[in-house]
């Protein structure tokens, strides 16, 4: 995925 | 996802169920630190920025909803909800917001990843997340007798940032590329913040007493 580590946690 | 990912959500969903519930059902926040609680709606404000403009799954965005609105409608209660808002102990809860949301602000603002408006507030967030239990934890100090439900609700937290912490080591040696020191810096302070309680509510736990902290 190209989501930045971190952004895909709450 | 991983289990300890979803177990970590879980635990902070239900921290904040328990603690709405409480507040719904006894008409009451006793114990409860205002302060506390209006620096995680700040929290869940500045990180969830993005929650409109990046999608990244139903869950995701389902569970940025419910943080964000369970936040505020807890600051609602304690401040406005004619009958709860008299059990608010005002005299007790006397942590300054300005002493963790200056520094953090600072803070976020020369330590982060990307010097962009979004990027800041997410940094800033972090930072604010790992230290908005403080007025929280004094404030049960001072009051010593603390009832089940907030107990309960401390040790959630705590549990939620332990998962997390799991989780991190899972996805570092799972996803080469999740490295993300600034994450791991906050969240490993944040979790040490709860040590102290953790020891005393297992002791309790343990001896079938009740929760009390040393003054």
């Amino acid at each position: 995925t190209t989501t930045e580590p971190g952004k895909d946690e709450l | 996802m991983n289990i300890f990912r979803l177990a970590g959500d879980m635990t902070h969903l239900f921290s904040v169920l328990v603690l709405l519930l409480k507040i719904h059902t006894i008409k009451s926040c006793a114990g409860i630190s205002l302060k506390t609680q209006e620096l995680y709606a700040l929290v869940f404000t500045t990180r969830y920025l993005d929650i409109f403009t990046d999608f990244i799954s139903l869950y995701n965005t389902v569970m940025k909803l419910i943080f964000l609105g369970s936040s505020f409608s807890i600051v609602w209660y304690i401040r406005r909800h004619k009958i709860v808002r008299r059990s608010y102990d005002k005299d007790q809860d006397t942590f300054r917001h300005y002493f963790l949301v200056i520094p953090c602000l600072v803070l976020a603002v020369f330590i982060n990843h990307k010097f962009t408006f979004k990027e800041v507030m997410w940094t800033f967030s972090l930072y604010l997340e790992a230290v908005a239990i403080l007025p929280q934890l004094v404030l049960l100090q001072r009051t010593r007798n603390i009832d089940n439900l907030t107990g309960q609700y401390v040790f959630l937290l705590g549990a939620y940032r332990a998962l997390y912490i799991l989780n991190w080591i899972y996805r570092h040696f799972t996803e080469p590329h999740y490295v993300h020191w600034i994450t791991w810096i906050a969240g490993v302070v944040q979790t040490l913040l709860y040590a102290d309680f953790f020891y005393y509510y297992f002791q309790s736990w343990k001896n079938n007493e009740k929760l009390q902290l040393p003054a």
